[in-house]
């Protein structure tokens, strides 16, 4: 007898109040979490792996502008995108992460892929991004992540900081 | 930072996370997101979690397994274990933290300490749920 099925899913925490983004990007950022949940959902929900699902979820909020991950990302101090991803199977503990790449599209695939290729679990920097090539994986130049919204973001914290040397960011301005 | 966690017919359960860091973060900085154990864990008739918030107090706390081993070693429920976590642990350390987990029996919870945060979970029944705020 199939036992039960289940999906949850986040898009990240943090101090956004309901007056920091338009009616139009909440719509926007509630609709991606419906298409990540429904992507898992269809998966499990047809009797396919908790693996495909994850990675599908994460997929689909990786490509929205909407959350911190894959296009839409925060800038590093020296204004540019380093991603981490990662993902693991509860029935045989394997798993899969990359650390501070910058050419994936989708971190979560290359972390899928080091999962399914067996032998490591996490890759970094820039041998990393050599090994999703050479797996197959859709690269992207590093400009692909950025929006102008975490351009503004960026800009706003390092004047606050260069006014103010003791500025130290608070959890709102360094997450949103 | 955006994370998944699913429980699929066979009982199996899995947990994948993925972030940009935070805005201005030191180039090189590694998050907790792709250390295994601390923003993603999975263990099979325990729970999957994944984590979001500042990174290097869920490396310490090695959080995702200290979920899970809360629950199989303490016999801590999904939710006694995760807002052990969030409402104990990270409030100590007065960090804003979230998650999202999935016990063995389809359970789930997306606990959060912040003003917000971006979730979705299905209802047993199959139906979708997304919130923000605290609708």
């Amino acid at each position: 007898m199939a036992g039960p099925v289940g999906v949850a899913i986040h898009g990240g925490c943090g101090a956004l109040r309901r007056e920091d983004l338009t009616g139009a990007e909440w719509a926007a950022a509630r609709e991606a979490l419906r298409r990540s949940l429904r992507a898992a959902w269809d998966i499990v929900g047809r009797g396919g792996s908790s693996l495909d699902a994850v990675e599908a979820a994460v997929t689909v909020m990786e490509d929205s502008p909407a959350f911190n991950a894959g296009h839409g990302a925060a800038l590093n101090a020296d204004g540019f995108h380093e991603l981490d991803a990662s993902i693991m199977d509860g029935a045989t503990l394997r798993a899969g992460g990359v650390s501070c790449v910058r050419r994936i599209r989708n971190p979560v695939r290359a972390a899928r892929a080091i999962l399914d290729e067996g032998e490591w679990v996490n890759f970094a920097g820039e041998g990393a991004d050599a090994w999703a090539e050479r797996a197959g994986l859709a690269m992207v130049p590093n400009a692909y992540f950025t929006t102008q919204r975490r351009v503004d973001a960026l800009r706003t914290l390092k004047e606050l900081e260069a006014q103010h040397a003791s500025h130290r960011a608070s959890e709102g301005e360094k997450h949103g | 930072t955006v994370g998944a966690v699913a429980l699929d017919r066979a009982g199996h359960l899995a947990a994948a996370t993925s972030t940009g860091g935070f805005n201005n973060k030191p180039a090189a900085r590694v998050s907790d997101s792709s250390v295994i154990g601390a923003g993603t864990y999975a263990r099979d008739g325990v729970c999957a979690v994944s984590c979001t918030g500042r990174g290097e107090f869920f490396i310490r706390l090695v959080a995702g397994h200290e979920i899970a081993s809360r629950m199989d070693y303490r016999g801590q429920s999904l939710k006694e274990a995760t807002d052990g976590v969030i409402f104990g642990d990270m409030k100590r350390w007065d960090v804003g933290a979230g998650l999202c987990a999935i016990d063995a029996n389809g359970n789930a919870v997306v606990p959060y300490n912040t003003i917000g945060m971006y979730r979705g979970f299905v209802t047993p029944q199959g139906g979708l749920h997304v919130g923000v705020h605290d609708d």
